[in-house]
């Protein structure tokens, strides 16, 4: 069969919720809650 | 592990807007999303009406949310570039829905060690625990298969986990992101109350007695028999593939037993739809003929028939003999329904019958195709290249495949590829706005307890290949040539999708291989209608918007800042600001400056009503005062104090 094809979207790596954010230099409570001052835990 | 507080509840149903900036594969997959929470939770979702508080996702940078309903009016949920996977926005809604990270729990130290000189510098307080005063347990014990639970990578400074669960089976397991576990739905229908859910109605394995309330049907010939093994086969039930001595129970219609033509009906109990749409699942085994027939019908009562009238919803013949197959039926019922399994005896000789087992029945919608893997255990591992799946037809005409890579030592992968097809000269080129959902089944007999992992592919006609081509190009164009294995000639487009579609480890847990089968779901859908900037709902004030009176007009909105979370809008070619508002307060001004409040309101009618009683007390003593003073004077001194002789008569 010919050579497989392909476009990978995640380029090969399994990024999780707090991958993508950290690469985004986000940098929110526990890594992606949006904390205002009442909810400060 | 959610917060405490009342306050932070939604409503059952929650309002939601699907802001523009949304990438369409996203906005699809949220809505696949919220489909999964009317399955397995009383949690629904419907377009904002101008209810007072809705949750607004948009594509924000990255993915986050808010903690709980904050009673903001419109709460932002952000959906960025590559969190377009289902449990990520399941995650992510949880969070809105008023739950912690499963991992901050004050109990966590009993299941798992955070090592912490391997967490990066700064980050050390993502793994702080709070304790039972700040979030509540729900009496759920700790969750290891949460999909709120961080993985064992999460932020490591290096190579080696920052996680270390304690029953070090679960290493692997913790950070899954496929679907809610059975314990996060605990959590939530017990924090939202939940008695049942919108879209589930029935789910049966026949391990008890009364079979799911199912009764045999009237007027047929045979009956179906609860047995857990037919010596023709099937040898053992699906729903636990015999591994459990003593149960394992399935229906068998014993067609050997009758003679050609000759049915045997098994009604389901009275069911109730809400959506007037359905999709019945179930395993079925053939060990009689191969021109045995299984028919679906479906007995529809309203007020007219009281016995129901019974329809003919499918014909399923030529039944692969030998092994359990699933198989889906869509319904499209309304009313109050019964269905009927009905096995008929074909031609053929028959050496044993019909078995069904594991019968879901919810009111959403069927894959549109079945990719059933055989075999598979001898291919994870050995196969090199890729496992391509029969050619299918998507509901507008577009024929694709599937592919799915098994040789990488950690990961699978699967990819979506548009193939030649007979229509394609009828067809709009580059492909548009077909999302394409590719769904690795877990074979759990319930539905509910199902954590299948999914990913959707969205074609975008604009989009480019590396060589300036449109990816989604017609494939005899942009393709290459293939084979089908009968020889056949076609060519097939370049495959998008993930090679970390699952691990190879997750793969081989809960249901996914059974029987040494595996199930890809496949659907193929037009989204299109997603990309119109539809008009926005008119809020209860009365007060019509248009998206683009509502979606800010780069040119005007660019330089026209908001304040206090105010929205930039364009109204008759003039930027303005919509300002925030709650319960009892609001903000006013240009730009949302200022801010009011109810309690402001009645401090000034308070005190515009003293100020007026304060006028009105000083009017009222002046006015008793002058009358007093004249009418002292009209009966003054003068008179009363003129001696009498002194008077002269004229």
């Amino acid at each position: 069969t010919p050579e497989h094809f392909v476009k990978d979207v995640d380029g090969g790596i399994d990024q999780d919720i707090f991958d993508i954010n950290e690469a985004l230099g986000l940098d929110l409570f526990e890594g992606d809650i949006r904390l205002d001052g009442v909810q400060d835990r | 592990n959610s917060i405490i507080g009342e306050n932070y509840r939604w409503p059952h149903t929650i309002p939601y807007v699907l802001e523009d900036s949304l990438e369409m594969n996203a906005k699809g997959v949220i809505l696949n999303a919220f489909e999964r929470y009317r399955l397995k939770t009383c949690i629904d979702f419907k377009p904002w009406t101008g209810e007072a508080n809705f949750i607004s996702v948009f594509k924000g940078s990255g993915c986050w949310s808010s903690i709980g309903n904050k009673r903001v009016g419109n709460q932002s949920l952000s959906i960025g570039e590559n969190c377009d996977r289902i449990a990520t926005i399941q995650h992510e809604f949880l969070h809105a829905l008023g739950f912690w990270h499963e991992q901050s729990r004050s109990d966590r130290d009993d299941y798992v060690n955070i090592i912490w000189d391997r967490i990066q510098s700064g980050k050390e307080n993502n793994f702080n625990i709070y304790d039972d005063q700040v979030s509540d347990t729900l009496n759920v014990p700790y969750d290891y298969t949460s999909v709120m639970h961080y993985s064992k990578t999460a932020f490591r400074n290096g190579t080696e986990p920052t996680i270390v669960t304690r029953i070090p089976d679960f290493m692997d397991v913790i950070g899954q992101r496929m679907d809610f576990s059975d314990s996060d739905l605990l959590k939530l229908n017990r924090l939202y109350n939940c008695s049942s859910s919108l879209s589930f109605m029935d789910s049966c394995n026949f391990e008890l007695e009364n079979v799911c309330g199912m009764i045999q049907g009237s007027g047929d010939s045979a009956d179906w028999q609860r047995l857990s093994q037919v010596p023709s086969g099937p040898e053992s039930d699906h729903s636990n593939m015999g591994q459990c001595a003593g149960a394992g129970f399935f229906m068998h219609f014993n067609s050997s037993a009758v003679s050609t033509g000759a049915m045997a009906v098994l009604e389901s109990r009275t069911l109730y739809p809400k959506r007037g749409f359905q999709c019945l699942q179930f395993y079925l085994y053939n060990s009689g003929s191969g021109s045995d027939q299984l028919n679906i019908y479906i007995r529809e009562y309203s007020a007219g028939s009281e016995n129901g009238t019974v329809t003919l919803v499918e014909e399923i013949k030529d039944i692969p003999t030998g092994s359990w197959q699933l198989y889906h039926v869509p319904l499209k019922v309304a009313n109050k329904f019964r269905v009927l399994f009905g096995g008929v005896r074909g031609a053929g000789a028959s050496l044993g019958g019909l078995s069904i087992d594991d019968i879901n029945l919810s009111e959403t919608r069927c894959p549109h195709h079945i990719w059933r893997i055989r075999n598979f255990t001898q291919l994870m591992g050995s196969l090199d290249g890729a496992l391509y799946s029969p050619p299918f037809y998507s509901p507008k005409g577009y024929a694709f495949q599937i592919s799915l890579t098994l040789s990488n030592p950690t990961n699978a992968g699967i990819y979506f590829h548009l193939i030649s097809g007979a229509n394609d000269d009828q067809l709009e080129w580059p492909c548009p706005w077909q999302q394409a959902t590719m769904t690795l089944l877990d074979q759990n007999p319930d539905i509910r307890q199902r954590m299948s992992n999914q990913r959707s592919v969205t074609t975008d006609p604009l989009l480019t290949d590396d060589d300036g081509s449109y990816f989604w190009d017609r494939p005899s164009k942009v393709g290459q040539e293939a084979l089908f294995p009968n020889g056949t000639q076609f060519r097939r487009g370049k495959g998008r999708g993930t090679s970390a579609f699952i691990t190879h480890e997750r793969l081989k847990s809960r249901d996914f291989i059974k029987g040494d089968d595996v199930y890809i779901l496949l659907t193929v859908e037009d989204i299109s209608h997603l990309n119109t900037t539809a008009p926005q709902p008119v809020p209860t004030n009365g007060t019509p918007t248009t998206s683009t009176s509502t979606a800010p007009t780069p040119g005007l909105c660019v330089n026209f800042a908001c304040e206090n979370d105010g929205v930039c809008t364009v109204w008759n070619g003039k930027a303005e600001c919509r300002c925030p508002s709650g319960d009892d307060w609001w903000y006013m001004g240009a730009r949302c400056e200022k801010r009011g409040s109810t309690r402001d309101t009645i401090v000034i009618t308070a005190s515009s009503t003293a100020a007026v009683f304060a006028v009105m007390l000083v009017v009222t003593l002046l006015s008793v005062y002058c009358t007093r003073r004249r009418y002292r004077q009209k009966t003054g001194p003068s008179t009363a104090e003129v001696p009498v002789e002194n008077e002269h008569v004229f």
